[in-house]
């Protein structure tokens, strides 16, 4: 069962200027990380239900909270995924995303079923020698609604990867 | 020496190839072209002085002299072009480094800062600042919002409803930033796009700047009783800053849509495979 009410109640606490600006003590501040987490866990399941509603597909929907730093185990490990974008703004926005990949070739499919232009672009890593992979995409997103994307990988085995088995869905 | 620089149809970012700081800004729909030096700065923090044993701390910011260090005063600069983005990574030592990122069809320059851990091996207290400084004339005034609803202008060393005497040249100019921060010279206005609330302020023509980490060895002594001091190695902060440049009249359309984007972002769900059909029912 989703909740929203968790956290609601850990932002209502994490609106006293303490939190805000950096003026608590660190035991306070792992205190406020903490309501934040479990706050979160409750309303991903809420997100993830009304999604599910919403698409009328049951998914096991993944939230990447370290995409600022390109961390996202399921783009990163995943063959074949779908990327759910929310829009909540009351107009249409057009939105840049980018996802962590291994590296490879990338087919994105809009929600008509029609190849939208990507990229992979390789990226020197902040934080090791390594190289990053990020797939980079455009994403249409009508007001207030969402956009379903499919992403497939093109390995040897499925070259022939153009005809998508993800089936794409109208924007809602 | 040769000019490196990333563009799409709006914007140009021009960046000094021996320095790798950023250089130039132009709008090329609206013809408008202004050199704007960007980089990295940090306050030595305040332990008490002569004038005052007011430490910089948790609540307060008193940095110990008005002219802050640069962090380096070049950066290293590796460029990423492709068709749907155009980056130039800077690294300007191994605790601060930034991307400028520019979009086609966008007309903002997005810079991603990453800052930390900030070292304070040498103790001496740190204040991180980003400064952006253009030749613009203007008038020691500049503009902050106040909860992303009505923006306010602020004038250096100056209150509106009682005589300044100003003692802190600095910390007294700093004002809050919850989403932009903007200067302008009548003519073009240059506006600042937060991802989050900072402190931000313009101590000299022209110039405007934003603090975006800290990180202190003193406490300040206002009921906290511990100093501003990460646990272990220290904090990384990553944050974005969209830097508009455009006249004066269209300013305030486009920085209001772009903020309204920036707080109510998209936001990204991702699922692997096709899932089953699934009715409320």
């Amino acid at each position: 069962t989703g909740d929203s009410a968790p956290l609601k109640e850990a932002m209502a606490v994490l609106q006293h200027h303490d939190a805000i600006t950096g003026t608590a003590r660190q035991n306070v501040v792992n205190d406020y990380a903490r309501q934040l987490a479990a706050g979160w866990r409750p309303c991903e399941v809420l997100v993830s239900n009304a999604l599910a509603q919403l698409s009328f597909y049951k998914q096991n929907f993944s939230f990447c909270h370290e995409l600022n730093i390109s961390i996202c185990p399921v783009s990163q490990n995943s063959e074949q995924f779908q990327v759910t974008v929310y829009n909540p703004l009351g107009r249409k926005v057009h939105q840049m995303v980018r996802l962590p990949v291994s590296e490879g070739i990338f087919f994105v499919k809009d929600p008509n079923g029609k190849t939208v232009p990507s990229n992979v672009v390789i990226l020197p890593s902040s934080y090791s020698k390594k190289y990053l992979c990020e797939l980079v995409f455009s994403a249409s997103v009508p007001a207030l609604g969402f956009s379903i994307y499919s992403v497939v990988k093109v390995t040897v085995h499925n070259s022939q990867a153009q005809s998508l088995q993800a089936s794409p869905r109208r924007p809602r | 020496s040769y000019v490196l620089a990333i563009e799409n149809e709006y914007i140009r970012a021009t960046f000094d190839s021996e320095t790798g700081l950023l250089m130039k800004i132009e709008n090329m729909e609206q013809n408008l072209s202004l050199p704007v030096s960007q980089g990295f700065f940090w306050y030595k923090a305040s332990t008490g002085d002569e004038e005052s044993t007011q430490a910089s701390g948790a609540y307060i910011f008193r940095p110990s002299h008005p002219k802050p260090l640069p962090v380096s005063r070049w950066a290293r600069i590796h460029q990423v072009k492709t068709a749907l983005v155009q980056e130039v990574h800077q690294n300007f030592s191994a605790w601060c480094s930034q991307v400028v990122r520019l979009y086609p069809g966008q007309r903002h320059l997005e810079l991603e800062w990453t800052v930390g851990p900030i070292p304070v091996r040498d103790n001496l207290g740190k204040e991180v600042i980003s400064r952006f400084n253009t030749p613009m004339k203007t008038n020691g005034q500049f503009y902050t919002d106040s909860n992303g609803r009505e923006i306010l202008k602020r004038r250096r060393d100056h209150r509106p409803t009682w005589r300044l005497n100003q003692t802190e040249p600095v910390a007294g100019n700093y004002y809050p930033v919850n989403t932009r921060i903007y200067i302008s010279d009548g003519h073009m206005q240059l506006t600042v796009v937060t991802d989050r609330s900072q402190g931000g302020s313009s101590l000299k023509d022209g110039s405007l700047e934003l603090m975006v980490h800290r990180r202190l060895l003193v406490d300040d002594e206002r009921g906290l009783a511990e100093p501003l001091m990460d646990s272990g190695t220290g904090k990384i902060v990553r944050g974005r800053h969209l830097v508009l440049l455009s006249s004066v009249s269209d300013a305030a359309q486009r920085h209001r849509l772009l903020v309204e984007k920036e707080v109510l972002a998209p936001q990204v769900v991702l699922a692997q495979g096709d899932g089953s059909p699934y009715s409320s029912r």
